[in-house]
């Protein structure tokens, strides 16, 4: 059957199993990985120790680390049907755009509700770990969006396909085809309707999903606020910040 | 374009998955 003028069934189920395999395979921990390092925390005198470091030290270590995981998402991008059709530009507005976003939702796989910690550099991190950073509220910010994402249960191919939905937002600023990027995006939300409904879910879940995005997008914002103040107070270390962590939040 | 050689770069890289 037809789900919509020109979207099947067929369609829907090409594109849910496409956008699958690219999360997983892009996904930098598996699943198993991480429940195997559940119980992987660190110490409190470790935790005193990082929080005892500089703010520059710290925000070079959380660079790194979010450049790497980075990669894993322009990875996934890559290998969403349709994205490498779309030119160049509007591929690198839509990663620029999106990139940290898919990273808030790909967290909650690194996140124990349990303890309220997140996998940073090979073992669980509470809150409290990052106080070197300077940016209580945005730390606080990402682990309250953690926990809530976490509530919803989403499962792998509705993590995968909310992430593709995400980075493939038709509204994002200077895009040069945003025709064909809706195009994209609506095909992706009929998949992840199709898939919620096929577990059992409701368009409660999908609402629920999408209330989401305020906050994420709070977050994205608070990001490069907070970045900006840190490039005023130690330019060159923001400087000397990955390449490719500048390009993508620089202005 | 000039500022975003790496993203250019990593989206020009043929994928693992792409032999």
């Amino acid at each position: 059957g037809a789900l919509s003028d020109d979207c099947s069934l067929l369609d829907i189920e090409r594109i849910t199993q496409n956008v699958v395999k690219s999360h997983i395979e892009t996904c930098q921990y598996s699943t198993e990985e991480l429940k195997r390092l559940t119980w992987n925390l660190y110490t409190p005198e470790e935790t005193r120790s990082f929080q005892l470091k500089s703010a520059e030290w710290m925000w070079q270590q959380c660079a790194v680390h979010i450049t790497n995981a980075i990669q894993y998402v322009v990875e996934f991008a890559k290998r969403i049907s349709g994205f490498m059709d779309l030119c160049q530009n509007d591929q690198i507005i839509l990663l620029k755009a999106g990139c940290l976003e898919v990273l808030l939702i790909r967290m909650c796989r690194a996140y124990n509700s349990t303890n309220n910690t997140l996998f940073f550099n090979g073992k669980f991190a509470s809150p409290q770990f990052f106080k070197a950073l300077g940016c209580d509220d945005l730390v606080n910010a990402i682990f309250e969006l953690a926990k809530s994402l976490c509530r919803l249960q989403l499962s792998e191919e509705e993590m995968a396909l909310f992430s593709a939905a995400i980075l493939l937002s038709p509204d994002r600023p200077w895009l040069t085809e945003s025709q064909q990027v809706q195009k994209l995006q609506e095909k992706i939300y009929l998949a992840l309707q199709h898939s919620l409904h096929m577990g059992g879910g409701s368009q409660e879940k999908l609402d629920k999903m999408a209330s989401k995005l305020p906050q994420m997008k709070s977050i994205c914002n608070l990001h490069i606020d907070k970045l900006e103040f840190f490039r005023l107070l130690h330019p060159e270390t923001a400087f000397s910040f990955p390449p490719l962590y500048r390009e993508v939040f620089g202005s | 374009t000039e500022r975003h050689k790496i993203l250019h770069r990593l989206l020009q890289d043929s994928s693992p998955a792409d032999g």
